[in-house]
C-alpha cells in the first residue's frame, strides 16, 4: 500500500478559499466593522478565530449573515486580519501594528497575538 | 509580496477546533 501527500494542497485549497471569497460565490456572512462591510464564509472565520467559532456554534447566531463588531475594532485592522485568515500571511505595516494586535485580541487569535508581541519586542527592545 | 522583508512563523497560527464540544 501507499500514500501519496500532496504537499502544496493546504495552500492549494487556501488559495481556491479565497478566490471564492473574491468572487463572492458561497460567501455566507457580512461582517460590519464602523461602516466598512467584509463578506467571508462563516466556516473559515469559525476556523480561525475564537469569537467567530463561538458566535457560529451559538445556535441562536449560527443563522445570522450579518454580524456587527464592537466599535472599538478598527477596520484596516480587521482587513489585515481577514486576509490572513484565506492567505496565511499577515502584513505588518508599522503604524497598523498595536490595531492589528487589538483586533487579534477581540478576535481571540491567540497565535497571531503571542507571533505579533514579539514581533513588536523584537523590533523595539527599549 | 516582493520587496516585503518577510518572516516564516513556523509555529501554531491558528487555534484547534475540538473534535466535539
Amino acid at each position: 500500500d501507499s500514500c501519496i501527500q500532496f504537499t502544496r494542497h493546504a495552500s492549494d485549497v487556501l488559495l481556491n478559499l479565497n478566490r471564492l471569497r473574491s468572487r463572492d460565490i458561497l460567501t455566507d456572512v457580512t461582517i460590519l466593522v464602523n461602516r466598512q462591510q467584509f463578506r467571508a464564509h462563516k466556516t473559515v472565520l469559525m476556523a480561525c478565530s475564537g469569537l467567530f467559532y463561538t458566535i457560529f456554534t451559538d445556535s441562536l447566531k449560527c443563522n445570522l449573515n450579518a454580524i456587527s463588531l464592537d466599535p472599538k475594532v478598527d477596520p484596516e485592522g480587521f482587513a489585515i486580519l481577514l486576509e490572513f485568515m484565506y492567505t496565511s500571511r499577515l502584513t505588518l505595516k508599522e503604524s497598523l501594528i498595536i490595531a492589528i494586535m487589538n483586533t487579534a485580541i477581540y478576535l481571540q487569535m491567540d497565535h497571531v497575538v503571542d507571533t505579533c508581541h514579539r514581533f513588536i519586542k523584537s523590533s523595539d527592545p527599549s | 509580496y516582493e520587496g516585503v522583508n518577510t518572516i516564516k512563523e513556523m509555529g501554531r497560527s491558528i487555534h484547534e477546533i475540538p473534535r466535539q464540544d
